[in-house]
């Protein structure tokens, strides 16, 4: 039959939710190991973490979109959860092949590491079933609708009050972490990508700033370039 | 046929971006 818009969507739904049927909703036996291998063991501060920011995406998604798809929300999320454990793991045997090391407890005790790679999974989750586009987008098939504009990036920053700048450190690594994801998925991060990098990590509560303070404080004093340039 | 540029070198990490090496 030949390919719609709609069709389109429905496959892309179906292989994210098969792709992810074997993922659990729990840590699977090799990341559990990778936690236990940590000089501090990051397992009941995640799980506190993640029930934390269920409950501030699930209160958002139902003012967002309507008190009657509370249920989507929690769906989402769930299968948000899924695609978190699925890359970190994928992340965590890369890293231990690049630097030969196991223990990771630096990485897996940092909130914003966390919060950044569950905010990604659950952007790739929102923009597979069409609910995040971009308001000034050319792809957004649902424009017009309020309800479901309301969730488009940068939404799900701003519901976990994560920097852009943070957001922006996952996405290359969760591509990599991913040969299945589809096409539109790593368009979809790439325009996200722009985004932050054009402006929205421009903005003046941005935490680039004092980095780059920071950094001219360290002594790395470089020539400042002319406006032209 | 969209392919996604990789920016980051190979000696570079999620570890080195959230600064724990």
């Amino acid at each position: 039959p030949p390919q719609t818009p709609i069709r389109a969507a429905m496959t892309s739904i179906q292989q994210l939710r098969g792709d992810l049927i074997s993922s659990g909703d729990q840590p699977s036996t090799t990341l559990n190991t990778y936690f236990k291998n940590c000089t501090v063991d990051p397992t009941q501060n995640m799980l506190t973490r993640l029930e934390t920011l269920e409950q501030l995406f699930s209160q958002r998604f139902g003012q967002a979109v309507g008190p009657r798809c509370l249920i989507l929300g929690k769906q989402r999320f769930a299968l948000g959860v899924r695609l978190y454990y699925k890359i970190m793991e994928a992340m965590l045997k890369s890293e231990e092949k690049r630097l030969s090391v196991q223990n990771f407890s630096k990485l897996l005790n940092d909130a914003t590491f966390h919060t950044s790679l569950l905010a990604c999974a659950l952007e790739v989750v929102m923009a597979t079933y069409g609910e995040s586009s971009f308001k000034t987008g050319g792809y957004n098939h649902a424009a017009g609708d309020s309800a479901e504009t309301d969730v488009c990036f940068p939404w799900i920053l701003h519901v976990f009050n994560l920097a852009a700048f943070d957001f922006y450190k996952v996405i290359e690594s969760f591509i990599k972490a991913d040969p299945t994801l589809s096409k539109d998925t790593v368009k979809h991060l790439e325009t996200c990508e722009n985004l932050i990098m054009e402006r929205i990590a421009w903005r003046t509560d941005s935490p680039l700033f004092e980095l780059l303070k920071q950094e001219h404080e360290g002594g790395a004093v470089e020539q400042v370039e002319t406006p032209a340039s | 046929n969209h392919n996604y540029h990789f920016g980051l070198e190979d000696h570079e990490g999620i570890s080195e971006l959230f600064d724990c090496d």
